[in-house]
């Protein structure tokens, strides 16, 4: 049984790669499944994660969402705080595909919080251009140019020219 | 209005381009 959990992950992973999200989204319900018989909260994580993605590609942005949060709430329990803040960055972009940008910059928020936490400059920087984003579509420029400045700061820090 | 719209969707772009090559393994 331990075997058909992983090989439905592995399943559903090479569907998502295919671009074959409908089939994925089964194997990764199955594997889904399966890990929760066996208390297996990596795998149950791993799979939300998987489950979120492929949602984005299938247009239900409202279903990845639920999926994202489990995965945050489970990264919070397993203490895995580049999980959580990859979380956190997925519910920024998948809130602002749903046109809340509100939410959006919370979850950009978070996200730029524990990167910096991690001192993970890269996504430091995504987050301070998502957050720039966000708050140019809430009507807050002065709040979008400092965070543009942060990018910009961060940008020639680590040499990304585009 | 337009500018600020491509502004928004380039960055959910970017994300979207590295999530389709993004699994979790097993």
């Amino acid at each position: 049984r331990a075997a058909q959990g992983r090989a439905c992950g592995n399943l559903g992973n090479t569907h998502y790669l295919l671009g074959s999200f409908v089939e994925a989204t089964a194997f990764h319900k199955e594997r889904l499944a399966i890990a929760k018989e066996f208390g297996d909260k990596a795998a149950e994580r791993r799979a939300y994660s998987n489950l979120g993605n492929a949602h984005i590609f299938l247009g239900r942005f409202d279903v990845a969402a639920e999926y994202y949060k489990k995965t945050l709430q489970l990264s919070r329990q397993l203490k895995d705080q580049a999980v959580e803040a990859q979380a956190c960055y997925s519910l920024g972009n998948t809130y602002t595909l749903l046109q809340d940008h509100e939410r959006a910059a919370e979850y950009h928020l978070r996200h730029l919080l524990i990167a910096q936490e991690l001192a993970d400059r890269v996504g430091e920087g995504r987050a301070c251009w998502s957050l720039g984003n966000a708050y140019v579509s809430m009507g807050s420029p002065a709040q979008a140019l400092t965070f543009a400045k942060k990018h910009l700061e961060i940008s020639q820090e680590i040499g990304d020219r585009s | 209005g337009q500018r600020l719209h491509l502004m928004q969707v380039d960055s959910v772009q970017r994300w979207m381009e590295d999530l389709k090559l993004m699994t979790e393994c097993e």
